[in-house]
């Protein structure tokens, strides 16, 4: 038997909302730890790990770790039923290929349920090894799907150098070039808006803004977003989710030909 | 111009 119930069910639909543009079929993998998804998009370029714990549902069961296959455009298309108050609650039996959605208004005057068939899907899980990255900034999430954004107009791919001066994103596109630097900013009385600068080592990568964009549709999960960076290793994009774990986005690097 | 990088060749199947 598998049966949670998430009282804040919003983070659901964003969730869901933020990879399944990548993503189209995936693996919940549920255990006594949480539910946990790793997917890479279809070309391979982008790796998402989703965790949420356990202890920040309201209720969870999970009597047996089971994989639940899902297509993530249906699954987005039952979760637009939900109201953004609504509590959610998932369950499924054992050896069934249903999974139930519930949905309950926060008064309790309106429940829903939906039944979703399930998939089976093969998953390869993949070894993400504990790094120290030479740098890693935190910063206001908004800003950074800003940044991505704007240089989007300019340009295909963004330059992300980090060095003592600050964290700079460049692209170069037909009409021009465009360089956008960040510096280390404490704001003590709002830390949600502070930008925060560690580095170990300068380092610069290039990447596709096609995915960076992609990756900033978690933008309404978490007022801030940390980026860690190493020059032999995919970057990490991370949004936190309030208290219960993490959507993190993989993006390997444009190479040198 | 540059060639995009592949996940898999980062991180290994488990």
């Amino acid at each position: 038997m598998f049966e949670v119930r998430l009282v804040q069910g919003s983070l659901l639909k964003k969730v869901v909302e933020a990879i399944r543009e990548l993503v189209t079929d995936a693996n919940i993998d549920c255990s006594s730890t949480g539910l946990s998804l790793q997917a890479m998009d279809s070309s391979h370029v982008a790796l998402i790990a989703l965790l949420l714990r356990s202890d920040g549902f309201e209720h969870f069961r999970c009597d047996r770790n089971v994989s639940i296959g899902m297509n993530l455009a249906n699954v987005s298309k039952i979760l637009r039923t939900a109201g953004n108050d609504d509590i959610i609650t998932l369950k499924a039996d054992d050896d069934g290929d249903l999974l139930t959605f519930m949905f309950e208004s926060p008064n309790q005057d309106r429940i829903s349920d939906i039944e979703m068939k399930l998939m089976d899907i093969k998953s390869e899980h993949l070894g993400i090894p504990d790094a120290e990255y030479e740098a890693v900034i935190k910063m206001p999430s908004q800003e950074f799907l800003r940044i991505c954004k704007d240089l989007s107009n300019i340009g295909d791919t963004v330059v992300i150098s980090v060095t003592k001066e600050g964290v700079k994103f460049s692209t170069r596109g037909d009409i021009g070039n465009a360089n956008i630097v960040c510096r280390q900013n404490t704001t003590l009385d709002k830390p949600d808006d502070s930008t925060i600068i560690q580095m170990k080592e300068p380092v610069s990568l290039t990447f596709a803004l096609r995915y960076m964009n992609s990756f900033t549709k978690a933008t309404s999960l978490s007022s801030s977003v940390t980026i860690s960076m190493s020059s032999d290793l995919p970057i990490v994009v991370e949004y936190k989710i309030a208290d219960m774990g993490y959507l993190r986005f993989y993006l390997a690097p444009k190479i040198e030909d | 111009d540059n060639k995009q990088g592949n996940i898999l060749s980062f991180f290994k199947k488990v």
